[in-house]
Formats: structure tokens, sequence, C-alpha cells
């Protein structure tokens, strides 16, 4: 563990705080993506399944537990809350996400670190869905164009907790001597450079005060 | 195929 991980897996968590606080606490998924949390659900159910008998750390399990519990709790709300539903927008949430779940599936069976491993090709579909997961989120903000100030720190979060990984992986690259997973850095990679377009508008509004919304062109 | 890595991150 080092601390670009940690603060990885801090920001990960605080961007599930702050999207239950919306739809759970504030009941509105006004500018939230169903396609993207249902998405995020297929990754860590997906990932996580090792859960049944991999016991790296008990830190890992706690939060692959809390990972996988947020992530279906927001599906939930989404689907069946009353008031979630009516603030929920399906007309605008229409990426389709077939063209990212068929292809993560193909790489997933061909490009894997075990061949002879169901696991493992289950385990490379769920990185490589993880990378474009946010699309749906991405491309429904661009449509709305101006972003909620929660939804845009929910995905600001979203995105660093990516980047911060990519800081872990350069770290222990250079710290350990035969540490090497390119399936997940460059699926880190695809998904940090896909937040690059929100980053940059999230900095030009948030620098005149952390409550002004994200203006997307 | 990669040799396979320990899966020790989230």
């Amino acid at each position: 563990m080092n601390i670009f991980r940690f603060l990885g897996d801090m920001s990960h968590i605080l961007s599930f705080l702050l999207l239950l606080h919306k739809i759970v606490g504030g009941k509105s998924a006004a500018g939230i993506s169903l396609r993207t949390a249902e998405m995020y659900a297929i990754v860590f159910c997906t990932r996580y399944i090792d859960l049944l008998w991999n016991f790296a750390s008990l830190y890992n399990y706690l939060l692959k537990l809390l990972f996988i519990g947020a992530s279906l709790t927001i599906v939930y709300f989404m689907r069946y809350g009353p008031s979630q539903k009516a603030t929920y927008n399906a007309d605008e949430d229409a990426f389709p996400v077939q063209y990212l779940i068929a292809p993560c599936a193909v790489l997933g069976v061909l490009i894997n670190q075990d061949h002879s491993s169901p696991f493992e090709m289950v385990w490379a579909f769920s990185i490589y869905l993880e990378a474009v997961a946010i699309l749906p989120q991405l491309f429904l903000l661009q449509k709305q164009g101006e972003v909620e100030n929660l939804t845009s720190h929910y995905v600001f979060a979203l995105g660093a907790y990516r980047a911060l990984y990519l800081l872990n992986w350069m770290f222990r690259f250079m710290t350990e001597p035969d540490y090497q997973q390119r399936i997940v850095w460059l699926s880190g990679l695809v998904q940090t450079a896909l937040y690059c377009d929100f980053f940059y508008h999230y900095y030009q509004s948030k620098k005149g005060g952390l409550n002004k919304s994200v203006k997307l062109p | 195929p990669e040799e396979e890595e320990e899966k020790d991150e989230l």
C-alpha cells in the first residue's frame, strides 16, 4: 500500500458518499446516469467475485463489500425510488451501452492474464468495462450543459480515484522489481483520459469558488 | 499469456 493508492481508494469512497448523499439523501437523480451506475455495479460484481476465495487483506475485503453494496444501492434507488425515478431523465441518459459491454466482453476473453481461467477473463472484462463505464455519465452531462454542484464533485472524485491509481502504479513500478500490470495500466490510462475535458471545465468553474456549477460547452 | 500477478489492488 502506498499513499497514492490509499488516496485513490479514499477518493473512490468519497465519490460513492457524494452520489449516495445526492440520490438517497437528496432524493434526486437529476443529472445522474443510471447506465453508468449499472455498469459500475457490473464492474464490481464481476471483479470482486474473488471475495468468495481471495482474502488478500481485510482492507481489500471490506472495501470490496462496500463498493458492491454502494453501487447496488445506487442502482436500486435510481430504479425503484419514487422521487429518484421522477427526477431521472431516461430520455437523455441514452448512451448505447451495448457498444461498450460487448467489446469489453470480447476483449476480456481474448486479452487476459491466464487464458485457462474463467475468472481471469471476467476480471479483465471488468477492468476494460470500468475504463469506459463513465461515458454515459459524461454524455449526459454534455447534453445538459450545466452540471449541478454535488454531481460535479462526484464525477471529479470518481475521475481522481483512477488518476491517483496511475501514480500508484508508477510508484510500484519504480519500487517493486518485477511489478507489471499492463492490462490495468492501459485501461486506467484510457479511463483517466476520458475525464480530461471534464477536469478542465471543473477546474475552470471551481477556481472561482467551490459552489459554482460546472458549464460544459 | 502474462504470468499471473496477484490481485492485491481494488
